[in-house]
């Protein structure tokens, strides 16, 4: 990527992380659409032998053989049988029948995670740079499990399978499915495995936002990624006949508009069925389109797609604009004509002088690369929210990265859209996404695991969480793009990943595996459920009391039954309820006296840690401490926020509280 | 009618395993063998799952079920990239 690097202060402070050996003993398996070897991402200049304790394979196929890896990308397989199992023979004219990426998607997010440095990097001259993954030393090995019909998840569980005997380090997952609990989840199932065995575990949050609820993967020993923005743009901008100007964003490039305002019309005006405001296939009339620049909505089928039917029917351009589900996160494409997307209140002020003047025009400038934007990181609007529906006491997200307009590798095969009708090749691409933002904490991950190689995958989730920020610079709370106002720590978990201040968090949140089995068991779950995701007989002793709120997480959530028959306007009753969680940190800095401090989003909750203090006289030392909540009962769907943090005046150790009512 | 066969994954519960299986695999293909003749697994997990995955008739699948050593017998899932 041309700018995470900076945008997380890699770039600034390249020299507090680990040397080259180190860094590039470790291995990042992404399980994806496959990769594409040529991608000068891969390229393994200056790296030594592959690490000795790789088991792995680079597995033959399509377009593909041995001599594809290197000591960069030290291993690629795939996984059909799933697949083929229920979709039947892999068309081989449509997908390689072998680790090579005709997506790319897999490209674009394993060389986000530990891409090789390339000079020149753009697309189509846009978000121009040095682009490089996160953790450029570390070794690649890829694992095609999705395919043109989808994953599935037989194969998900054989590549997790496979990635375990092969020692990979740190496991990247930019995908999901439903909400399944876990001992029917095949991601949750084999990242327990994966955890067990020391392997850090990091999956995209998903793409349902902004509504609630609407996470997957949010197993607690998964780290779960939600998306935020960049402080870089691709404006363009479109002038109307009336005089007025709006902003948009574009990643076109080529033949330009004529220089003059050019007819302008909304497609639901240039259609004869009840959803041509979609611009979908066949649906727009080309003698009302011909010439024209279309305005169409967002939604239902792909925004690069829309630019393609407008082309089809003659259009000269289009404008996309978003609707109420999106809001005004504008998310740039590489439309096949000139177009430009523009957020719903800028959508709705353009239909209003569409439908008022009888001879309504337009045209569109593009402004190419700005950075500097501000305010970034803002929350994505489609990164998917909490509270967590499988277990509501356990927070999720657990941090935010940048997943908006990231430049990144990108397959041979395919186009920038995707299109089938997209001729044009590009050896990056700018995309968005969880699944974008996922392989940042991948590769973040893997920085961490080289400089300190003895920390567990829960140590290095809780670095990662405990030192993200929640505020700007200028002391401003993060925004939510959905909302324009501050985001949650259901929005943004514990924050967005500072991979810098990671390094040296204070204090660790440690969990191992009896953790998470006592976990289970505060689950209720049978012994046949635990065997069944962690593959051993246990049996929950029924002697001793298990809670869910004692797994020691780096986050609390805390979720309450609501008074009911009240309304979050009619406000809320009498007589608290008390809630206790208990957590251990493990000191890995210097000694050191640790004071807590708390802060709350509402009078109706009071937070209480004890003891206030924790000192701690050598690296390792554990100490815990008890959280008492007590809340006054709310009506349903009530939510407040606060914040606990740990500083011995150097290091800062911070937790999200989210406290729901249902 | 026939009925559609579809991929399942299926958890064993190895500490079951009966003494005459000198190897898992065995095990876990008699137990296949048991409810079908003709299927046959796609893979056999070792890390993850103790267990394999196969193509089964919903009959099947819940027969399977009713066998000694059998944890759960899951439909596969589509996931989809993020």
């Amino acid at each position: 990527t041309t700018r995470t690097p900076s945008f997380l202060g890699l770039d600034q402070n390249a020299a507090m992380f680990p040397e080259s050996e180190t860094a590039s003993e470790v291995i990042v398996g992404v399980l994806d659409t496959g990769v594409w070897p040529e991608s000068p991402s891969f390229d393994d200049t200056g790296l030594g032998p592959v690490p000795s304790s790789w088991k792995g394979e680079c597995e033959v196929g399509t377009n593909f053989t041995k001599s594809h890896c290197n000591r960069k990308l030290i291993g690629a397989r795939y996984f059909a049988r799933g697949y083929e199992a229920t979709l039947g023979p892999i068309d081989e004219t449509k997908e390689s029948r072998s680790p090579r990426d005709d997506d790319g998607h897999g490209t674009h997010t394993s060389s986000t995670a530990a891409g090789s440095v390339v000079a020149g990097a753009n697309l189509f001259g846009y978000a121009a740079g040095t682009a490089r993954g996160m953790a450029p030393r570390a070794r690649v090995a890829v694992y095609k499990v999705c395919w043109l019909g989808g994953c599935f998840s037989s194969d998900i569980l054989a590549a997790l399978d496979k990635a375990i005997d092969d020692n990979v380090n740190v496991l990247s997952l930019s995908l999901g499915g439903g909400m399944s609990d876990y001992y029917r989840d095949s991601v949750a199932i084999g990242a327990f495995a994966a955890m067990e065995k020391g392997i850090l575990v990091s999956c995209s949050a998903g793409n349902a936002g902004p509504s609630a609820y609407s996470l997957s993967n949010v197993a607690p020993w998964l780290t779960t990624v939600g998306a935020g923005t960049l402080d870089r743009d691709f404006p363009a901008f479109v002038s109307l006949g009336n005089g007025k100007n709006f902003s948009g964003v574009s990643l076109y490039r080529g033949d330009s508009l004529p220089g003059k305002l050019l007819p302008f019309v909304y497609a639901g005006n240039a259609t004869n069925v009840t959803n041509g405001n979609l611009c979908m296939t066949d649906t727009l009339i080309p003698e009302k389109v011909k010439g024209k620049i279309v305005l169409c909505d967002r939604g239902v089928n792909p925004r690069v797609q829309k630019g393609s039917v407008v082309k089809a029917a003659g259009g000269l351009g289009m404008v996309l604009t978003n609707t109420a589900a999106n809001g005004e996160e504008l998310v740039a494409d590489a439309h096949l004509l000139p177009a430009t997307a523009v957020g719903q209140t800028t959508g709705e002020a353009m239909k209003k002088y569409l439908f008022s003047d009888p001879n309504p025009t337009a045209t569109i400038l593009f402004e190419g690369t700005k950075v500097g934007i501000e305010p970034s990181p803002v929350v994505a609007a489609f990164s998917s929210r909490g509270p967590n529906s499988i277990t509501p006491e356990i927070l999720k997200p657990d941090l935010i990265a940048p997943g908006v307009n990231i430049l990144a590798s990108w397959s041979g095969a395919v186009g920038p859209t995707g299109l089938a009708e997209d001729s044009r090749r590009v050896g990056f691409n700018i995309i968005s996404g969880t699944s974008m933002s996922c392989p940042h904490v991948s590769g973040l991950a893997a920085l961490l695991k080289a400089a300190h190689p003895d920390w567990s995958p829960a140590a290095i989730r809780s670095a990662l969480m405990t030192t993200a920020y929640t505020a700007y610079k200028n002391g401003k709370l993060l925004q939510d793009v959905s909302t324009g106002k501050p985001s949650t720590p259901f929005d943004h978990g514990a924050g967005h990943v500072d991979p810098v201040s990671a390094l040296n968090p204070g204090l660790v949140y440690d969990l191992n595996v009896d953790d998470y089995l006592n976990f289970l068991c505060a689950l209720n779950y049978t012994s046949a459920q635990i065997n069944n995701l962690a593959r051993r007989n246990f049996s929950c002793d029924a002697r001793k009391t298990y809670s869910v709120n004692d797994l020691n997480y780096p986050s609390f959530a805390v979720s309450l039954p609501a008074k009911m028959g009240t309304t979050a306007s009619s406000g809320g009753g009498t007589g608290s309820t008390v809630v206790k969680h208990a957590r251990t940190v493990t000191n890995a800095g210097p000694p050191g006296t640790y004071k807590v401090s708390v802060s709350s989003s509402s009078d109706s909750v009071k937070i209480s840690v004890e003891p206030g203090t924790l000192t701690f006289s050598q690296t390792n030392e554990k100490k815990s401490y008890t959280v008492t909540f007590s809340a006054t009962p709310m009506p349903p769907n009530t939510n407040e926020f606060g914040r606990i943090e740990w500083s011995d005046g150097k290091y800062v150790v911070g937790s999200p509280v989210a406290i729901s009512w249902t | 009618a026939v009925e559609e066969k579809r991929t399942y994954i299926v958890h064993m519960a190895k500490s079951e395993m009966p003494a005459r299986f000198e190897e898992h695999t065995y095990w876990y293909e008699s137990s296949l063998k048991s409810v079908s003749e003709s299927a046959e697994m796609l893979y056999t997990y070792n890390n993850v799952v103790h267990g394999f995955s196969t193509r089964l008739t919903p009959e099947e699948a819940r027969e399977m079920e009713t066998r000694p050593g059998i944890l759960l017998v899951l439909p596969e899932l589509r996931y989809q990239l993020h």
